[in-house]
């Protein structure tokens, strides 16, 4: 799993 | 994506456009606090570190670049364009906006979803970006009347953010475990800070008189 969750928001 | 964060992010795009159509239609910067225009560089430049390793969209992609190279280059012309440059108000645009950089880092060391490098500078993009708009709104008042561009730039980058927390709003409703506390907190602060601004924006709009911010 990544390190950080996704930010998909800008 | 929904509705609310597309409008959010059109508003966003829209009060840059203003802004660059006010520089380069006028060729000058008056009423335009170069410190807020530095903090939002910074805001984008920490934000989107994970530009090249996190693919979302291609919408998402296209608009980190148009707002990392939109706001250098408005901080750039403002710094070096020698026609652009002579109309800034330097001796009122003087917030000492380092501790609010100093303020929104300590702070994300503090306060972060993971300790992580790219956690932290996230955070810290989030919390800067709600205190960046304090250097422009303390010089609106100072130098009291506010050109129209002016006034619908800081109109629209007000609005993006309340559109954002309808967002987070619809997002909590609608998504099973969407937790967005640092963004939504700060959010609100953000959008609280323009609180005045809305409601001197607003009278001066159903006067149809010329927008003045109270000394």
């Amino acid at each position: 799993a990544k390190d950080h969750v996704t930010k998909d928001e800008l | 994506m929904n509705i609310f964060r597309f409008a959010g992010d059109m508003m966003h795009l829209t009060s840059i456009l203003v802004l660059l159509l006010k520089i380069y239609a006028t060729k000058s910067c008056s009423g335009i606090s170069l410190k807020t225009q530095e903090l939002y560089a910074l805001v984008f430049l920490a934000r989107y570190l994970d530009l090249f390793t996190d693919f979302i969209s291609v919408y998402n992609t296209i608009m980190k670049l148009v707002f990392i190279v939109s706001s250098t280059a408005i901080v750039w012309c403002m710094k070096r364009d020698r026609v652009v440059r002579r109309s800034y108000d330097k001796q009122l645009d003087t917030f000492r906006h380092y501790f609010l950089l100093a303020a929104s880092f300590a702070l994300a060391l503090l306060v972060n979803e993971k300790f992580t490098f790219q956690e932290i500078f996230w955070a810290f993009s989030i919390y800067l970006e709600a205190v960046a708009i304090l250097p422009q709104l303390v010089l609106l008042q100072r130098s009291g009347n506010v050109d129209n561009l002016t006034g619908q730039y800081v109109f629209f980058l007000g609005a993006y953010r309340a559109f954002y927390i309808l967002n987070w709003i619809y997002r909590y409703f609608t998504e099973t475990h969407f937790s967005r506390w640092i963004a939504c907190i700060s959010g609100l602060v953000q959008t609280a800070l323009y609180a005045d601004f809305f409601y001197y924006y607003y009278i001066s709009w159903k006067n149809n008189t010329k927008l003045k911010l109270p000394a």
